[in-house]
């Protein structure tokens, strides 16, 4: 219940996992 | 010979202006060519808009195509249509934004007299906004006072002259020949009104001709999240209805790549293009397909995922705001500890991490250039943690509430200032 916070587009998702990964 | 001349320039005066009063801009909602059906989002905002006048406000994302569906929808032609698209700059002062607003009711009142019959005489009306603004006009040049520049209540009396006409229109309608089941929409996005009062004022008469005189419809269409937590700060909020428009189905994204990607693609790259890995990548975001499909042409199939603008772009956003992050030396973020400090100090712009002291600078690109990708409300753990949780494969998002009480309101509402999160108020249409 309530408001959710998504990654602004999909693709920012993508970007996330690979950025994770080089950090 | 000097008669002559006058004469003849003065033909050429009437000439030029019958050419002029031939050449107004027509009804300005026109479908948008190859537009994807959305059969979920179309019907909800025709119920809406079958329904009793009311303040809708359209969330989504950018580039989710909240315009292209309300084009779809609004160019049928039992609609007239006031469309306001404040992303544009002249509406940033008041003069302008009277004149828009004035030259925009008289061409409404002018397309029912011209375009509906036994509505002839609605000509006159159009002549009211007519005559108002060059009221206003004559006022402004004869006087050097600063009082007879464009204020407020001329706003406010275009709005009355509107809700006035309005009201005599529908009650025509009504009483003899019923054929007006017009709803007329306002397309709105303030982003770029400055001025408190005049948008108090626009907001107060768009309650009146919706919710009580019931006159038409009312439509915003924004893509700022904290939208609703302005209105709410005006009293507007709770008289409105919210519709959130996502992003495609998986469903509708591979009928569109089927039938509107492949074709585009020469066949012998065809091979290359793998829906499930591509949907992994841009979801239902159209917008994005079609730029990668459209790049992947163009480089001849030598186009991977992680080599697309969209990519690079999401890529250095997320980098620039770690680094800088990490790196700023001045104004250390709060960190989870000292949430109740950092509340109280902020709390003003935790409500809307835009507002400024006027309280309407909505976030925009447009209007913040200089602030476009970064702020320093949150640190790079935080960013980093919140963007490790949201890649676990069960987590398709986080609780609002739960990750404010968790990191403190300013660093969430930084991500999404920031344009790293979206904050989804109800659930997608879709």
């Amino acid at each position: 219940v309530g408001p959710k916070l998504i990654p602004i587009t999909p693709i920012m998702r993508y970007a996330m996992a690979e950025v994770i990964e080089e950090y | 010979t000097e008669s002559n001349r006058l004469l003849a320039e003065a033909r050429r005066e009437i000439e030029e202006q019958r050419e002029r009063a031939q050449i107004r801009p027509k009804h300005t909602f026109t479908r948008l060519p190859g537009f994807f059906p959305r059969k979920a989002e179309m019907q909800t905002i025709e119920r809406t808009l079958g329904g009793e006048p009311a303040f809708t406000v359209l969330f989504g994302a950018s580039s989710v195509g909240k315009t292209a569906l309300l084009r779809e929808v609004l160019s049928q032609p039992q609609f007239h249509v006031l469309h306001f698209d404040l992303r544009i700059a002249g509406f940033a002062d008041l003069p302008s934004l009277y004149t828009r607003l004035s030259t925009q009711m008289e061409q409404y009142f002018e397309d029912i007299a011209s375009n509906m019959e036994g509505y002839e005489e609605f000509q006159k009306e159009a002549w009211c906004f007519k005559h108002d603004r060059i009221n206003v006009q004559n006022r402004i040049a004869d006087s050097n006072d600063s009082r007879a520049r464009i204020r407020t209540s001329d706003v406010a009396r275009l709005m009355e002259l509107f809700q006035v006409i309005s009201a005599l229109c529908f009650q025509k309608s009504n009483s003899q020949t019923n054929i007006l089941q017009s709803s007329l929409l306002k397309y709105l996005e303030p982003v770029l009104i400055q001025s408190t009062d005049t948008m108090k004022c626009l907001l107060d008469s768009m309650l009146v001709l919706t919710k009580q005189d019931k006159l038409c419809h009312v439509i915003h269409a924004t893509s700022d999240p904290f939208y609703q937590t302005w209105l709410r700060q005006l009293n507007v909020m709770q008289h409105c209805k919210i519709i959130n428009i996502g992003d495609c189905t998986k469903a509708e994204t591979r009928t569109f790549f089927r039938d509107h990607l492949i074709p585009r693609v020469p066949e012998r790259l065809r091979g290359r293009l793998e829906f499930e890995g591509l949907y992994e990548a841009f979801g239902g975001k159209l917008a994005h397909w079609q730029d990668f499909i459209t790049d992947f042409v163009n480089s001849h199939g030598q186009l991977d995922i992680r080599s697309s603008s969209h990519f690079l772009q999401a890529h250095a956003l997320l980098n620039l705001h770690i680094i800088h992050s990490s790196q700023a030396a001045t104004g250390a973020p709060p960190g989870p500890g000292d949430n109740d400090t950092s509340y109280t100090a902020s709390a003003r712009e935790s409500l809307h991490p835009n507002l400024g002291p006027a309280g309407f600078k909505i976030y925009s690109p447009i209007s913040n250039p200089q602030q476009g990708y970064y702020s320093a409300d949150f640190t790079a753990m935080q960013l980093l943690k919140v963007m490790s949780r949201l890649t676990k494969p069960d987590t398709p998002y986080l609780p609002y509430f739960m990750l404010c009480r968790e990191l403190g309101v300013r660093a969430v509402d930084g991500m999404v200032k920031g344009r790293v999160l979206d904050l989804r108020w109800i659930e997608p249409v879709s």
